[in-house]
């Protein structure tokens, strides 16, 4: 089960936490704020009102046996350095940082964030598209009657080539790319996974167990399809 | 061209205005602060320092004119709600308001807004995803190779069914979908159109003069298709 952190709940990192909470994960959250933290007690139970600049408090919380650690402390950006700089020394494995700049974002990389999210951004570029032309996203992913989605081969198709799958057909799907994982030996002799996506997939591809199909379709035809 | 507003120059309006001015599309920005008006004054020309509250100077500004009018006012809650009411009535075309939480999101629909927008909620839950599970969005949209776009069909393409044009085999690109504008007659006799997306568009379907096709394919394949 993943280990999440997320440090900082005000609207980004509140609502990370209810997101999260629907998932399958483990959620540690974090603020100075006893307010912010009551807010969400009633859907996560592992809270703590604490200020997060302080080293020693980290380094108790042992948060480097997370796997993610999202830092989302919005208005101070001193403090969203500090504890980056703090975690990354601890030996976090993931830091994914919230930035309010271009700038910050630079900083929050090059002192230890893995990944930074700007959210004004990303969706102020994302709407200037969708208001410019007609964005593939907007009219497929958030159309009323269409859905694009990835899903594991169900277990009727297995060893079957795309066209005996009848996906198109039959389940009247559009089968968008294939993903595989692919074996290869590490250098210890190992046996590890790669995955591949194929975004060209051909009729005579063959559906194995393990491989995730990314289909686009009808609403309706694609939940008839997850519930083979 | 396209006129868009934009009302509210914090971290989402600026980079809205940011992005846009990289379209073909005229934008007027408006924001109380004259700072934040100096700020974008190297990207635009077209900028006001305003209370956008006060109704006078909104019908001054003849916004109705405008295509899209997005206000991005976020701490203020009634300044929204009120700018919103305001241009409602005012007769504006089409309103996209930035909210600050649920509540302030419904509310906002109830006195005029025909879009709201909550940037830290959106992408707190793509985040969410994509810590969980790979996210089909993130695996093929903002992956380092490959791309999914909506472009015009090409004139040497027209009048070609799908398997003829080789988008497959010779442009190794994977048609996801066909946007066709249907016309139809009008109550009052005279033709407009619809647009009709197929997404399960089959080889013999006819590419014509004006058809949009979604395509996806690496990006160096999609680069050379669009410039054909
Ligand atoms: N040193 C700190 N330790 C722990 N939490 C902190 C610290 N400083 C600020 N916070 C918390 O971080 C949260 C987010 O901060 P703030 O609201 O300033 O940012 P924001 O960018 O406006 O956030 P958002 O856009 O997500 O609403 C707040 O709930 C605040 O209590
Ligand atoms: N009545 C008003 N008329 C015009 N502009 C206003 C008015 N009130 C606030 N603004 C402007 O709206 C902008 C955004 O407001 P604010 O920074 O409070 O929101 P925010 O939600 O934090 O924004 P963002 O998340 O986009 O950074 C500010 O630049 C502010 O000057």
């Amino acid at each position: 089960k993943k280990q999440i952190a997320v440090i900082g709940l005000g609207k980004f990192g509140s609502n990370l936490v209810k997101s999260l909470s629907k998932e399958n994960c483990d959620i540690l959250a974090i603020d100075i704020s006893e307010e912010k933290v009551k807010d969400v007690s009633d859907i996560i139970n592992n809270i703590i009102v604490a200020d997060a600049t302080d080293e020693k408090i980290l380094e108790k919380l042992n948060l480097k046996s997370m796997d993610d650690i999202i830092i989302s402390i919005g208005n101070n950006l001193e403090a969203s350095i500090l504890i980056t700089m703090i975690l990354k020394n601890l030996g976090a494995k993931k830091l994914i940082v919230k930035a309010n700049s271009i700038l910050h974002a630079k900083i929050l990389l090059k002192v230890g964030a893995d990944k930074t999210i700007f959210p004004e951004k990303d969706e102020a570029e994302k709407l200037a598209k969708s208001l410019i032309s007609s964005n593939i996203l907007e009219t497929i992913t958030f159309s009323e009657n269409y859905s694009l989605i990835d899903i594991k081969v169900p277990k009727l198709l297995y060893n079957k080539s795309i066209l005996d799958s009848q996906i198109r057909n039959k389940y009247k799907l559009n089968i968008v790319a294939i993903k595989k994982k692919i074996p290869f030996l590490t250098e210890n002799g190992e046996t590890d996974f790669k995955e591949d996506i194929n975004i060209l997939p051909s009729s005579s591809d063959i559906l194995e167990e393990g491989d995730s199909i990314f289909i686009i379709g009808y609403k309706d035809d694609i939940i008839k399809f997850k519930n083979l």
